[in-house]
């Protein structure tokens, strides 16, 4: 039972659960986030109660469906800002002056079946210190909309002070629900205070997504009897 | 790790064995973040009469199985008997590093064996 899988079986099991190939193992420096050990705490049966495959009396869970985040699916993803890397270190925060950043997310992962139905954008600023009134945050796609006047802006946030991270729902303004997959969402951040004041850092940027995928649902592929 | 068959034949009417798959033993403990396994189960015992009438604390057998049971009774070279399988699944969640660093719940249908039954 030790003896190397071959590669057959093992492909075909990985395919029977919607992997395409086997992960190449854990890369470094990079934490598990706190809100994916949170769900999947909420979800695991056996984390809830060890030794048994009851529930807590009173939790019950619907299939395909994150009750924490309140909608349909079966696969949440925590996907990371590639862009941070190259990114160089901010410069010095000139008063009225804030520079605008790009974050970039890859979604090659995402296969076409799967439905997506919530795109929430984290972010996390940090500065010395909170202007009054806080900053005014605009996101728009970024690689548009250059030479021919300004980016059409997404959504506009207010980011009231400093402390729990900035999120905003891009499903329905960044992309349409039933649009296709990019291959890669390209957004760019503006941040501008409502009173002159010095401006904030982008600490961290990341994507949680949260897509249906029909073929890994059996109770939608099956109608109850 | 799975619960041991007694004599090694099919051991007894049709339940419910415990049956614990490792991620370490099949070598997916690199990607896996959580669990580090789970208890998976499988089923195997007779499905002979009156077993199958019974439904042996499992789901009451289909009336199919309980025809097969009988035709195998009467003439046990005519038919063989039901099949012991699964009857009632529930899901797991699965914690995991994908190739492109993403850190993914996903939550996977039928993969617990809760009940067996006579099929």
């Amino acid at each position: 039972t030790r003896a190397p899988v071959p590669p057959g079986p093992a492909a075909a099991l990985l395919q029977a659960l919607g992997l395409r190939d086997a992960p190449q193992g854990a890369p470094r420096l990079r934490p598990v986030p706190p809100v994916m050990w949170r769900l999947f705490r909420r979800r695991d049966p056996q984390e809830t109660r060890s030794g048994s495959r009851r529930m807590s009396p009173g939790v019950t869970l619907q299939p395909c469906h994150v009750e924490e985040l309140g909608v349909a699916g079966n696969i949440v993803r925590h996907i990371p800002d590639r862009g941070a890397p190259t990114r160089a270190s901010d410069p010095a925060s000139a008063v009225g002056h804030c520079p605008e950043w790009t974050v970039v997310f890859d979604l090659s992962a995402v296969e076409s079946a799967e439905r997506p139905s919530r795109a929430r954008l984290e972010l996390r600023f940090a500065a010395a210190a909170a202007p009054e009134g806080g900053w005014e945050l605009s996101v728009s796609q970024a690689g548009q909309g250059t030479g021919a006047g300004p980016r059409p802006v997404l959504l506009r946030q207010l980011v009231p002070a400093l402390g729990p991270p900035v999120r905003a729902e891009l499903l329905g303004t960044a992309w349409a629900r039933n649009a296709s997959w990019p291959r890669s969402l390209r957004l760019a951040l503006a941040l501008r205070p409502r009173t002159p004041a010095a401006c904030a850092r982008l600490a961290e940027a990341s994507l949680l997504l949260v897509t249906l995928d029909p073929r890994l649902c059996h109770p939608l592929a099956r109608p109850r009897r | 790790d799975a619960e041991p068959v007694l004599g090694g034949g099919p051991g007894g009417a049709c339940r419910a064995r415990r049956l614990y798959v490792s991620f370490r033993e099949v070598g997916w403990h690199r990607w896996v973040i959580a669990p580090r396994g789970f208890l998976a189960n499988y089923c195997q015992g007779q499905c002979a009469l009156p077993v199958t009438l019974s439904g042996s604390g499992g789901p009451p057998a289909l009336n199919h199985a309980v025809l097969r049971a009988l035709m195998h009774a009467t003439t046990p070279g005519a038919a063989d008997l039901p099949c012991c399988v699964p009857a009632r699944l529930s899901p797991i969640s699965v914690l995991f590093f994908d190739n492109s660093d993403n850190v993914v719940l996903r939550q996977y249908e039928d993969m617990v064996v809760d009940e067996c039954g006579c099929r």
